[in-house]
């Protein structure tokens, strides 16, 4: 464990926590997309596979825990909770997440680790990471201004995997034979589509106003 | 062939 990694994940932590703290608080979820949302319970169920049969750590089985039953939560709370899934507006929500999911399956199947049912699975799971936030992303853009929280939710949630980046490139240089290089392609990709929220946000932070994303 | 190191990253 270094720095960059406990920083990634703290990160990664803050933006379910500032999430599940908007739709608690405000009982609604306007201004999140479902698909998003689904998209990340997929990733984290089929990466956590090895959670019952490989042990690494008390922080890793706990953490891996935390993120599936948070996710979960969370889709749970937009589908079916009776006052929040009020609020979810699903014709701005649009975007084709399927095809996300078929895309990265097939790119898993060819690009992968090995050919195990896990590693297949896990190649997947990086994959639809790195495109996971793109119905977010749309959405954001169609809502025009968004509440704080969800502005906060986002950044946060891109700025994890850039310290994983910054991991990768630590335990690249210390630790021998460490090629991450499936993880780190599609972590340089998934920080990269962030880019220009990242860029927005930094200018309505600059001029102390509300985020505002180019239609 | 040696098996992919265990995945210790979340």
């Amino acid at each position: 464990m270094n720095i960059f990694r406990f920083a990634g994940d703290m990160t990664h932590l803050i933006s379910i926590l500032v999430l599940l703290l908007k739709i608690y608080a405000t009982k609604s979820c306007s201004g999140i997309s479902l698909k998003t949302q689904e998209l990340y319970a997929i990733v984290f169920v089929a990466r956590y596979l090895d959670l019952f049969t490989d042990f690494i750590s008390v922080y890793n089985t706990v953490m891996k825990l935390v993120f599936i039953g948070c996710s979960l939560a969370i889709v749970w709370c937009m589908r079916l909770h009776r006052v929040v899934r009020r609020t979810y507006n699903k014709d701005v929500d649009t975007f084709r997440h399927y095809f996300l999911v078929l895309g990265c399956f097939l790119l898993a199947l060819f690009v992968h680790e090995k050919f195990t049912f896990q590693e297949v699975l896990w190649a997947f799971s990086i994959y639809l990471e790195a495109v996971a936030i793109l119905p977010q992303l749309v959405l954001l853009q169609r809502s025009g201004n968004v509440d704080n929280l969800t502005v906060q939710y986002v950044f946060f949630l891109g700025a994890y995997r850039a310290f994983y980046i910054l991991n990768w490139i630590y335990r690249y240089l210390t630790e021998p034979h460490f090629g991450r290089w499936i993880a780190s392609v599609a972590g340089l990709v998934q920080t990269a589509l962030y880019a220009d929220f990242f860029y927005y946000y930094f200018i309505s932070w600059k001029n102390n106003a509300k985020l505002q994303l180019p239609a | 062939c040696l098996q992919p190191p265990p995945k210790d990253e979340l």
